[in-house]
């Protein structure tokens, strides 16, 4: 594959179920190979290539379950900003430096690094075509501002006037000034006495 | 509103009347406005009952909450949402699982999300018809009193016994060690009046392993606890304060043998103990419910840290680019046109879809396993087992990940308790280690993919390995 093919759910879903098939192959015919050790010791030698195999495994179910959905949606305005979100999902998986075994797609050279060029060039075009869906795509989960319980997240996105309103809230603050409040008591026994000279 | 906002919003694609129903008409094939409306209106009127409907007042949980009255919150958030489903019926709170409503997130939550659905896959039909009704009506209050101080996600591990007595044909329960007190249970502490106990059975000096018990647990007159039942709160957690994690000793307490909970099992009034060849399949898959209902819990949760984390960065102005160093008057631009910025919200938003599809391809999964099983069909928990496992891993860390960098997207500002995010955080963390460590769910999935590929089984979703083993996979890589 090449430049925008890389979007393609059946590129993506090849470049996957090659990972995976690998992973568990191989990690399959180690675990198989005869060995004096008790099967539990096999098993706990290759843990860590087992688990590469299973999150492989899932992340390919993940991708199917994703891809699936795109042909149910009849709006195709819809369609599209979704199936860019799935291609930015899969390609995102196969570059991120966080992502966990992402290793596990390019170290038996299927994935030139011509082609992961490629696919960082195409992620890149993806964000800029998504950014300006983003706020729907966050508005299409429903959630109310009492649900969400931010002063940074409201809907109306009046971030500064929330803070400030909450804040002067505080019981910390309400009680400032009120008699036996921390201010005080802290002043008294804390802070007086630097200030005094009465350490 | 803040007018960033509203041309953002008007400059999209997806049209308006759409966005709402996007994910409810994927989640449940209604493609109901009708349902929309119906949701908005119940949280409209618990947020109203509660007065968290105005906004501009600061949320109690910010206000010196002690340990105390986070629960009592707790409590009262319970109390008026199931008052709500009860009185308009619906199960809106409970199906939906994306909000503080739910789940964990009060007292009452796991009475729907546990107990009752643990009564309808375990209980006879004779006790169903009991147990049922009375957990509808709140005549009784449950929770699952699995994990031990001692022993997590290794049921066969726990060291409670429930010895029968054929004298006075009843079971006596109790906690012979210390690490055998049930700790952790969400309602135990305080709220449940009954528990889902996980018990080894023992009749006639043989132990028969480890079965699920109905345990009253508190008067249904004074809450108090009943005699040789000792109960508490575990104390504050990271998150989920609102709820009372309890711990429960029990110390001879005896119950009527027909509390066993026997849908796959029964033990005679003589003491003869029988099982079905599928007990211990049954009993799996009344645990993958728990990891379903997590995988859907995730989705929403690591949304809500989105929506958080971008509605800022497309509103907070920091830095000038290159047009505003060649103009002043243009100002500071939105930290969401950094690529940093974008790339880290927009990966993980893609990831949180891909979360929420795959939550519904687990619960497709799950409906249709139910259904076999109804047909005494057993073939489906395989699979169904390793999904919810897999997925609970993968969600869990992807979503406790992408909320703390969403967190983090917002400087500053999402380090405040008033942002929400590090409440969310705390409580998306809870859940990599809540009903097994994510590195025992990944071992699960392992042993499934191993195990079939050694004896050359291969399940539709595995066939992709056959396909691709079978045509010289290695070979070609080389």
């Amino acid at each position: 594959a090449r430049g925008n093919e890389f979007r393609s759910c059946k590129v993506l879903l090849d470049i996957y179920e090659h990972r995976s098939a690998r992973l568990s192959t191989k990690v399959a015919v180690m675990i198989a190979a005869p060995s004096n050790a008790a099967e539990t010791d096999v098993w706990n030698t290759y843990m860590m290539q087992l688990f590469s195999a299973a999150r492989a495994h899932i992340e390919v179910i993940i991708l199917k379950s994703f891809i699936g959905h795109l042909d149910r949606i009849m709006d195709n305005a819809t369609k599209t900003v979704l199936s860019r979100l799935t291609s930015l999902f899969a390609l995102t998986g196969i570059t991120s430096p966080a992502a966990i075994d992402a290793i596990g797609f390019v170290e038996d050279g299927y994935l030139s690094s011509c082609q992961l060029r490629d696919i960082r060039s195409q992620i890149d075009d993806l964000l800029d075509e998504l950014i300006p869906d983003a706020i729907a795509l966050t508005d299409a989960w429903n959630f109310t501002d009492a649900s969400l319980c931010s002063a940074i997240g409201m809907k109306d996105g009046n971030v500064y006037e929330t803070i400030i309103e909450w804040t002067r809230q505080l019981p910390i603050n309400v009680n400032a000034g009120k008699t036996a409040d921390v201010f005080t008591e802290g002043f008294e026994t804390s802070i007086k006495p630097i200030l005094r000279g009465q350490l | 509103i803040d007018p960033v906002l509203t041309t953002t919003r008007r400059s999209v694609d997806i049209l308006p009347a759409n966005r709402q129903i996007l994910l409810m008409k994927q989640a449940r094939n209604k493609a109901s406005r009708e349902n929309v409306q119906k949701i908005n209106e119940a949280f409209a009127r618990v947020e109203k009952a509660l007065g968290t409907d105005d906004t501009s007042k600061l949320p109690a949980c910010y206000g010196n909450m002690n340990r105390e009255d986070a629960f009592l919150e707790g409590l009262k958030a319970g109390r008026i949402t199931w008052e709500d489903g009860f009185v308009h019926k619906h199960d809106l709170f409970e199906t939906m699982n994306h909000q503080w409503t739910a789940g964990n997130s009060n007292p009452f939550g796991l009475h729907t999300v546990l107990f009752i659905p643990f009564i309808r896959n375990q209980a006879s039909a004779e006790q169903c018809k009991i147990w049922i009704p009375q957990c509808g009506s709140g005549e009784i209050i449950g929770c699952y009193a699995q994990t031990e101080l001692g022993h997590g996600s290794f049921v066969r591990g726990i060291e409670t016994t429930a010895i029968f007595d054929e004298i006075t044909d009843e079971f006596i329960i109790h906690s012979p060690t210390f690490s055998s007190s049930k700790y952790w249970p969400g309602a135990l502490g305080f709220t449940a009046t009954h528990a889902i106990v996980m018990a080894r059975l023992i009749s006639n000096g043989l132990d028969h392993g480890v079965h699920a018990f109905m345990v009253q647990i508190r008067s249904l007159d004074s809450h108090k606890p009943l005699p040789g039942v000792e109960l508490g709160d575990i104390g504050l957690k990271m998150a989920y304060n609102a709820v009372d994690n309890g711990y429960a000793r029990f110390d001879q307490v005896r119950i009527p043998r027909t509390n066993l909970f026997m849908k796959s099992c029964h033990l005679s009034r003589q003491g003869v103990y029988k099982a079905s060849k599928d007990r211990q399949k049954l009993l799996y898959g009344g645990m993958l419910n728990s990891r379903r209902i997590i995988n859907r819990i995730m989705a929403f949760k690591f949304a809500q840290a989105l929506t958080i984390a971008i509605r800022y960065s497309t509103v907070r102005e920091q830095g000038q680019g290159s047009t505003s160093f060649a103009n002043p008057e243009i100002g500071e631009i939105a930290i969401m046109s950094y690529k940093h910025q974008n790339y880290r919200l927009l990966s993980n938003l893609a990831k949180v879809y891909a979360m929420f599809f795959a939550s519904q391809h687990c619960d497709d999964t799950h409906r249709i396993h139910q259904e076999k099983v109804a047909k005494d069909d057993h073939s489906g928990l395989p699979y169904a087992h390793m999904l919810a496992s897999g997925l609970k891993a993968w969600a869990t860390q992807t979503a406790a990940d992408g909320a703390e960098d969403a967190r983090r997207c917002c400087g500053g500002h999402g380090y405040l308790m008033i942002s929400g995010l590090p409440e969310i955080f705390s409580s998306l963390t809870a859940m990599t280690t809540l009903e097994g460590d994510n590195y025992v769910m990944w071992q699960q999935v392992a042993k499934y993919l191993i195990k079939n590929i050694n004896h050359n089984v291969w399940p539709e979703d595995m066939s992709y390995i056959q396909r691709r083993s079978s045509s010289g996979l290695h070979e070609k890589c080389q």
